[in-house]
């Protein structure tokens, strides 16, 4: 696909004779359109290019190194800043309290199976989890959880007839305090920034629990509004970390890039399936380089 | 004098960004400014004429003709023609993961009670989590009968039974709900297919995710390619979404975008109006 066209232009700087302006002006072109066909937003791909092109035409490569490669660098670095960098925080709940986590983030992004995936994430390494179902919109969605939840064997808590979300998360916390789990995590209704009294609904959430994380759910899919969304839940709920979702299907997740540049958080884990097990610890160079093809 | 390309280079460059800022897929974004330089070619023009209104112009020209894909039927036609022949109207819904087609299906039982019609739901999502109950929910609320088996049976055996039981009790439409699906798994497109084969549906209706980016393209190609789409719904415009994405899949596959979901009540479901939707993104 289109990732043949960077690599093939990356070569082509590597195979070119000389490194000049014409070189770089091709490189670039081609860095845009690999990353805008990997849906990342057009202002940041546009900011992105120009540093490019400005590092590659009059930054000294240093010592040792040749103008090609450094270039390439130049091109990996680049994209790298936008995801906040190679070090992925280990993301390890605190030990001596109660953790609480709460996910976030749009219609259909994947809160709910990844609420699941990592309440078995973190019960598998020790720490005693409980789910919380705080979605008392979408039909079915108690069930939802509680069927994932038995399956992962931690316990759910959710009030499936009621209707006010910070009294079902408070009931809830206090029970799983009660049963000294270690983590609790709380899955959130789906919104988007422009319900206004879901917005508000998440804002009050937020204030009256207090969570140690706000994790915002990224689907891989999404295209140029991720940028907006994620700024819009960010001023609203500080977003702490993201999981980028259905890492599994064709989509390069240059959402994800945007979001992470909209709200400074970095991503810590990849859904990559349906199934409770299908997450991974985020690896930034394995998603750097699909990125780019 | 004549419009050199030289000229329109730049206008279509920024043109293409902004196709992009509206979420069409760039491969369709690239097309659409292409066959827009070569309407253009050789065309005359003033000798300090702006060029950008006409570009504007041949591009709601280009736009719309990719949106107006003529379709033999409409969609409620299609549906009273079955049902005049004394027969269910059995329409199957796909799509990927999450793109809204449970929600979807009971917008457009609502909207086929509304004009008239007897409507029952098949649970053929035998798959995911609290799928069942979900359906059996907004059945409730809309009235209608949810055919259903348990979780891991077989998706178009349920089907199948949905449209015996139509059969039976003289109801007009079965709208069949599929599990979300990526169109990369081939075992998934696979069993899809079955279901299509097994129920020999008058309709397929793609639910797309308006706020997908360039993967709406594969989407698009990949289920057209495994059951035909007939119709397409694209959901979650209230969502700030530019919805570029009906450009891209109509392009794609000339198909028509029947309906629009503008939110997450059982009335939030509104016909596809492509003039009004091209005067929004060629501003
Ligand atoms: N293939 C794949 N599917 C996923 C992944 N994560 C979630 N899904 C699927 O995506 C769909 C939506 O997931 P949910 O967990 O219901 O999403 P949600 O954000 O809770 O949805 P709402 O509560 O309605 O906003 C389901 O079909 C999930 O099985 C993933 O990593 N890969
Ligand atoms: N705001 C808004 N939300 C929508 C719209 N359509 C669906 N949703 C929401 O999107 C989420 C997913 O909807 P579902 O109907 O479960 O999607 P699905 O395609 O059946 O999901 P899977 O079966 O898991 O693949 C739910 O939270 C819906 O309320 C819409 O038009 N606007
Ligand atoms: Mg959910
Ligand atoms: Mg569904």
């Amino acid at each position: 696909g289109l990732g043949k066209s960077l690599r093939s232009t990356l070569a082509k700087v590597f195979k070119a004779s000389r490194v000049d302006k014409e070189l770089v002006k091709g490189l670039v072109n081609d860095l845009v359109r690999a990353l805008l066909q990997a849906d990342v937003q057009v202002d940041l791909v546009i900011d992105l290019a120009k540093r490019v092109e400005d590092r590659a035409l009059n930054e000294k490569p240093p010592p040792g190194v040749t103008r090609r490669e450094h270039i390439v660098k130049v091109v990996y670095d680049e994209v790298v800043k936008l995801l906040g960098g190679e070090n992925v925080s280990s993301p390890v709940p605190k030990l001596g309290k109660m953790n609480v986590y709460m996910l976030v983030g749009l219609q259909g992004s994947g809160k709910t199976t990844t609420a699941c995936k990592l309440a078995s994430f973190y019960q598998r390494r020790g720490f005693r989890t409980g789910l919380i179902c705080a979605d008392v919109y979408r039909p079915g969605a108690y069930q939802q959880l509680k069927q994932l939840g038995d399956k992962a064997g931690v316990p759910v808590y959710g009030e499936p007839d009621g209707k006010d979300p910070v009294k079902i998360v408070l009931d809830g916390l206090e029970l799983f305090r009660r049963s000294k789990r270690d983590l609790v995590i709380i899955d959130t209704a789906g919104r988007h920034k422009d319900e206004e009294s879901l917005m508000k609904e998440v804002k009050e959430l937020y204030e009256v629990i207090k969570p140690d994380e706000v994790i915002l759910t990224v689907d891989a899919t999404i295209g140029q509004q991720a940028y907006s969304q994620a700024k819009a839940f960010h001023e609203a709920v500080g977003v702490g970390s993201i999981i980028v979702t259905k890492m599994d299907g064709s989509a390069r997740g240059g959402g994800a890039l945007s979001a992470v540049a909209a709200t400074g958080a970095p991503v810590k884990f990849i859904g990559v399936g349906e199934k409770l097990d299908d997450l991974e610890v985020f690896n930034p160079r394995r998603f750097v380089a699909r990125l780019l093809g | 004098k004549e419009l050199s390309s030289k000229e329109l280079q730049p206008v279509l460059e920024e043109l293409k960004l902004s196709l992009v800022r509206n979420d069409v897929a760039y491969t369709v974004a690239e097309e659409i400014c292409s066959e827009i330089a070569e309407k253009l070619s050789g065309v005359k023009v003033g000798r300090f004429e702006d060029v950008r209104p006409l570009v504007k112009k041949t591009l709601r020209q280009v736009l719309l003709e990719t949106l107006k894909t003529s379709y033999e039927k409409g969609f409620l036609e299609t549906v009273k023609a079955k049902v005049s022949k004394g027969e269910p109207a059995v329409i199957l819904f796909v799509g990927v993961n999450g793109s809204g087609k449970t929600l979807t299906i009971a917008k457009v039982g609502r909207m086929l009670l509304r004009n008239g019609f007897t409507v029952c739901i098949a649970c053929s999502d035998t798959f995911r989590a609290g799928a069942i109950e979900q359906v059996e929910i907004l059945a409730k609320r809309l009235g209608v009968r949810a055919i259903k088996q348990t979780y891991g049976s077989d998706a178009a055996a349920v089907a199948y039974d949905a449209v015996q039981y139509a059969r039976a009790h003289g109801i007009n439409v079965v709208l069949i709900d599929t599990a979300g699906r990526m169109q990369t798994r081939r075992n998934l497109m696979e069993e899809m297919r079955k279901i299509a084969r097994v129920t020999n549906p008058d309709l397929v209706v793609f639910v797309g995710d308006s706020l997908t980016g360039n993967d709406a393209v594969n989407q698009a190609e990949e289920f057209m390619k495994y059951v035909g789409i007939d119709f397409v719904i694209l959901t979650k415009m209230d969502a700030d979404a530019k919805g570029g994405a009906a450009i891209s899949i109509s392009k794609l596959i000339g198909r028509p975008v029947a309906y629009i979901g503008t939110g997450q009540d059982l009335e939030d479901l509104e016909p596809f109006d492509p003039e009004r939707f091209v005067d929004k993104i060629v501003v």
